[in-house]
């Protein structure tokens, strides 16, 4: 179970400050498969960063199947978003000198559920996600000989390499087409059947729709839910 | 007036070679509004890559109001931009040590049709282009202190700062709701209105049939125009 108690998020710029968050509460039990929507600068990708312990509250709790994140350090969260968090950044952070097959294959090297797992297994577990998101004709290739949307599905490979319970994907289809951005949600719609917490923020009113529960927010807060 | 001649781009990868254009032949007159639309790795960046000549052709011509830009040096070709096209980048491009206004200025300091412009009304006239776009509440922050959505915003107002006869985005609004997406092609289609060429990458069906001709295209060819 994912749960954000009372989250703020200020962000503090010179003398000013930006309150991206006032006060989110949500609940999300495992195995839910959750769009969330709201305008653009609206705080989708701030709620994102909490749930994944990449940045912390300014007020808040955040528990996470019994782990208070805000307990964690910073190496102690590295460790756990390693093994329980699948993550697609909005913005992809791919490694630029690592090969789109060498980026998928670093997740199951660092750590992860399947550390026992040797060499020759890892490369070909992750030339089996590259071949899931249709880019293993692109294995070798650097993500600056990369489209965008070949980049996300690079990235989209990567988050799912280690097998996490949780998947979290900021706009995860942003740049593909409509009917690659299908072949991404059928993807993420059979690994909610398996039991796993698929979150995702999107864009595109037909792929909200898609998931059992849609999440809207606007100017940093949870103004609507259909729990 | 836009034309592209049989062009041709391979990449060299080490060894390997990728030809990501094959033989493209396009024409645009000055006013037209073009959408060109495909698949995810089909070719379409590196087709705008051509037009506004930040790559070069492998073979081919690119002529562009009669000024054959294979003739031109990259300092010409940057002058040349300076003054005649605006871009919105598929991932921005923004400098991230200069806030949104100050990348949105930049384009006017450097050269642009408006070089007589003085320090004063550049500063209004990138204020007023943040305002265009909603974001002169945003207009101190640096483009990491901005959500996704928010950097767009920034490159379509530094794209058109120096009002200049072409316009070129790469999935404009991507990483937009759909009303603020909106609202920025109502700003193209304006535009469009008064003469300008606007040139426009999308995965959007509904904003692909906004603009007077859609090109499709697919694996490095054009293979439909509505023209
Ligand atoms: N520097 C490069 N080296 C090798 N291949 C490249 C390079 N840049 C692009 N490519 C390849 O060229 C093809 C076309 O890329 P392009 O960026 O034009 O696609 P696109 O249509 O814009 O796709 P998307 O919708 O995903 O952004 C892709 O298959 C890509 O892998
Ligand atoms: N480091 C920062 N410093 C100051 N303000 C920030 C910072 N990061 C984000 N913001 C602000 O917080 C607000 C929420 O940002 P967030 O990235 O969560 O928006 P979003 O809903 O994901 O938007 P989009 O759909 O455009 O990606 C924005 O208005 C943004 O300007
Ligand atoms: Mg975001
Ligand atoms: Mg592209």
């Amino acid at each position: 179970t994912i749960e954000l108690q009372q989250v703020q998020k200020v962000y503090s710029m010179g003398r000013r400050n930006y309150q991206a968050l006032r006060g989110v509460d949500l609940r999300i039990e495992p195995g839910e498969f959750v769009a969330i929507v709201g305008p653009s600068g609206s705080g989708k990708s701030t709620i994102l960063n909490m749930i994944t312990g990449i940045d912390r509250p300014s007020k808040g709790q955040i528990m996470i199947a019994e782990v208070n994140l805000n307990l964690l350090s910073e190496n102690q969260l590295a460790h756990w978003r390693g093994a329980e968090v699948g993550i697609v950044f909005q913005f992809f952070q791919l490694l630029p000198t690592l090969t789109a097959l060498e980026n998928v294959i670093l997740p199951l090297h660092l750590r992860g559920r399947r550390a026992k797992v040797h060499g020759k297994e890892r490369l070909e577990r992750a030339l089996e996600h590259l071949r899931m998101v249709g880019m293993d004709s692109h294995a070798y290739h650097l993500p600056s000989e990369l489209s965008g949307g070949e980049q996300q599905r690079v990235a989209i490979a990567r988050a799912l390499a280690n097998d996490p319970p949780i998947i979290v994907a900021d706009e995860p289809t942003g740049n593909l087409d409509s009917q690659t951005g299908e072949m991404v949600f059928e993807i993420f719609r059979r690994l909610s059947s398996e039991g796993k917490t698929i979150i995702y923020v999107t864009h595109d009113h037909d792929l909200a729709h898609l998931a059992h529960r849609l999440i809207q927010v606007r100017d940093g807060l949870i103004i609507a839910d259909s729990n």
